[in-house]
């Protein structure tokens, strides 16, 4: 999943 | 994580370490904006919204704690704390910063990724954050002794998030479709708005003065 890639970051 | 995101997030606690320190030893926030810090408290109250429904790391979850408690503690010193507040500038500190964080809002509720509540505060998050260094930058300019620590404060603030840059660089080359315009149109926004200071605060390293911005 695209949005989780970024959403690792802080 | 990659040793750019690394490298940008030490950075980033650093800043905020360096400020803390400041504060809690020297009991003074001179030269410190307020307006800054209460932005970023929103920046991160925005933007970790999920911190408890969507676990990543330990580590992720434990950076995202150091920043929520540090930024609102910063906060409370700087409003509250009776030896802080006597050092806080508000005369000079007059940046409207609501004017900030309305259009960041109105922004984000245009130009997003999804439109949901929680998407919408994360890319309101990152709009805010992009700007949230004016107040202190103005003040910079108008409070003529700028202290070694509040220098490396912004220094290191700024410097993170170009380090973010360098990281999603190096996403978009190892991982495929790493493409997220918002996040890195703002990153570089962000990071643009520190050139001047950067300059400033290399040339005063170079010469070994004192870091003096004019006026």
């Amino acid at each position: 999943k695209e949005e989780s890639v970024l959403k690792d970051e802080l | 994580m990659n040793i750019f995101r690394l490298a940008g997030d030490m950075t980033h606690l650093f800043s905020v370490l360096v400020l803390l320190l400041k504060i809690h030893t020297i009991k003074s926030c001179a030269g410190v904006s307020l307006k800054t810090q209460e932005l970023y408290a929103l920046v991160f109250a925005a933007r970790y919204l999920d911190i408890f429904t969507n676990y990543i790391s330990l580590y992720n979850t434990v950076m995202k704690l150091i920043f929520l408690g540090s930024s609102f503690s910063i906060v409370w010193y700087m409003r509250y704390h009776k030896i802080v507040r006597r050092s806080y500038d508000k005369d000079q500190d007059t940046f409207r910063h609501y004017f900030l964080i309305l259009p960041c809002l109105l922004l984000a509720l245009l130009i997003n990724e999804k439109f949901t509540f929680k998407e919408v505060m994360w890319t309101f998050s990152l709009y805010l954050e992009a700007v949230a260094i004016l107040p202190q930058l103005v003040l910079l300019q108008r409070t003529r002794n700028i202290d070694n620590l509040t220098g490396q404060y912004v220094f290191l603030l700024g410097a993170y998030r170009a380090l973010y840059i360098l990281n999603w660089v190096y996403r978009y080359f190892t991982e495929p479709h790493f493409v997220h315009w918002i996040t890195w149109v703002s990153g570089l926004v962000q990071t643009l708005l520190y050139a001047d200071f950067f300059y400033y605060y290399f040339q005063s390293w170079k010469n070994n003065q004192k870091l003096h911005l004019p006026a």
